[in-house]
């Protein structure tokens, strides 16, 4: 809570909506305002009334950069918005960073208002911030799907703790919404939350597969990368990190990294000079920089020039030297010109035809000190990449000091 | 993850300019040991934000330190001094 644990001292609390984004329908700001109070009313014994003139308890407006308090805001992206404690005056009032793209929907393109206004309403009740991952009163704005949203937890007691549970029965309600909105507005239709993921705290129906062994002679890989240096393996949730400064092998998860994306990878690889990764599953991918995602995201990979008919990647390497990317699907393989972004003429073409000895399909593949690492199974190639010859075949799990 | 390194002048003061903002960081401009005295600050205060999002707590301006500072986020401070 805020210092002195300031709440308000009455059940009935009112707001007003002083002004409106351009970026939403008046209709769906109000929706999205009031199914952010009916959550943290379906948890206390706090009802909130609408008013639509005059002083309300919790004021709530849209305004850039300064906007006649101490913290103006900064533009797009950083900060996005913020809330007062209860209290007169400003109190409890909840301003939003018009320089944000506000949305109904869950998309890597704009910042959902209804996540956002949940959790400035836990400030304007009292609550400050949870350093629990998952809870919606952590401070890092957290892309989710808001179907069927439920406070963490964390939140419900938190909330609780101020003003106590609701009063028609002790334990909180299970659902606080019926579904209301689609989760995206791009074509495909991709949940934004990462499932599984290690702390769970949101329904999933069935059990993540465990992480195989290091030195399981049967280790496979769904796709691997370079990063900044070091090199990450991923299968299905799990990623093995190697750095050259670290002599152990970390563990990690994809939705550690990167919470928005969804597990599985087809394929995935670095342009370096660009400090780009580019993740692919089915027929989207992704372009991440360290922990961002680029806005604009998921495309579809027809983008990039495949045939409609290619519905997905089975690996991606990028070779820095020439600056081409090749992308092996099934027997064949397509050249990308990273320069031009275009696909080059005359691909797509055999596998078999310019690398002598690789099985395929290609799982996997990743790019080191002038090889290719390509893996099919459990079985990995080292080729020489100006040469285009095999040089050996290893384990899979080479990389792993097994 | 690494630093891509032509950007770490900026980053420090991305880090400072952050931790002003949400976790009470001051810099005091008169100090007498000015430097040790900010660098020192600014670790604790570095610790203090990776104590708080579970970080490794290192007290250095690492990459994925700095990658969560450039998440969007909320523009209330994480610190209990916040008035």
């Amino acid at each position: 809570a805020f210092p002195h644990s300031p709440t308000w001292k009455k059940e009935e609390v009112t707001y007003r909506i002083l002004n409106y984004t351009p970026d939403m329908l008046q209709a769906d700001v109000e929706e999205a305002i009031a199914r952010a109070f009916q959550l943290w009313s379906s948890v206390t014994p706090l009802r909130f009334t609408r008013i639509h003139g005059g002083q309300a308890d919790i004021m709530i407006s849209f305004a850039a950069g300064f906007h006649g308090d101490f913290y103006s805001f900064d533009g797009p992206g950083g900060t996005l918005a913020h809330a007062y404690s209860p209290g007169s005056g400003i109190g409890g009032d909840a301003h939003f960073d018009e320089d944000e793209n506000w949305t109904k929907f869950t998309t890597n393109s704009g910042y959902n208002l209804f996540l956002v206004a949940a959790h400035e309403l836990g400030h304007s009740l009292g609550l400050s911030h949870s350093n629990v991952f998952g809870a919606l009163m952590y401070p890092i704005y957290m892309a989710t799907d808001t179907r069927n949203y439920q406070l963490h937890q964390d939140d419900i007691n938190g909330i609780q703790a101020l003003y106590g549970p609701p009063k028609e029965s002790a334990a909180p309600p299970t659902k606080a919404f019926p579904p209301q909105e689609p989760t995206d507005m791009v074509p495909a239709e991709e949940p934004t939350q990462m499932s599984p993921r290690e702390e769970p705290t949101e329904m999933t129906p069935s059990k993540p597969p465990q992480r195989p062994d290091d030195c399981d002679p049967h280790l496979t890989f769904d796709a691997i990368t370079t990063l900044r240096g070091e090199t990450l393996f991923f299968k299905d949730s799990y990623v093995w990190r190697k750095s050259p400064y670290f002599s152990e092998i970390e563990h990690d998860t994809i939705f550690s990294f990167w919470p928005s994306l969804i597990a599985g990878f087809d394929a995935a690889y670095e342009v370096d000079k660009r400090d780009r990764v580019l993740f692919f599953k089915d027929d989207q991918y992704w372009a991440v920089s360290g922990y961002s995602i680029d806005s604009g995201f998921p495309k579809p990979i027809q983008n990039l020039g495949f045939p409609t008919s290619v519905r997905k990647i089975d690996a991606a390497v990028h070779d820095q030297s020439t600056k081409r990317t090749y992308f092996f699907v099934g027997n064949k393989y397509w050249s990308f010109n990273e320069n031009t972004q275009s696909m080059e003429r005359g691909y797509p073409r055999k596998i078999a035809a310019d690398y002598h000895g690789i099985s395929h399909p290609i799982d996997a593949a990743f790019q080191k000190n002038g090889y290719f690492y390509f893996f099919h199974g459990s079985t990995q190639f080292e080729v020489d990449i100006k040469r285009k010859k095999l040089i050996r075949t290893m384990k899979s799990n080479s990389w792993f000091n097994c | 993850f690494p630093v891509a390194q032509e950007k770490e002048k900026q980053d420090v003061q991305y880090a400072k300019k952050y931790l002003e903002n949400f976790y009470d960081f001051k810099e005091e401009k008169h100090s007498l040991f000015r430097t040790k005295d900010i660098v020192n600050r600014m670790a604790d205060k570095i610790r203090e934000m990776q104590s708080f999002f579970g970080l490794e707590v290192t007290g250095e301006l690492n990459q994925k330190t700095l990658d969560m500072m450039k998440q969007p986020r909320c523009g209330i401070p994480d610190v209990r001094s916040y008035s």
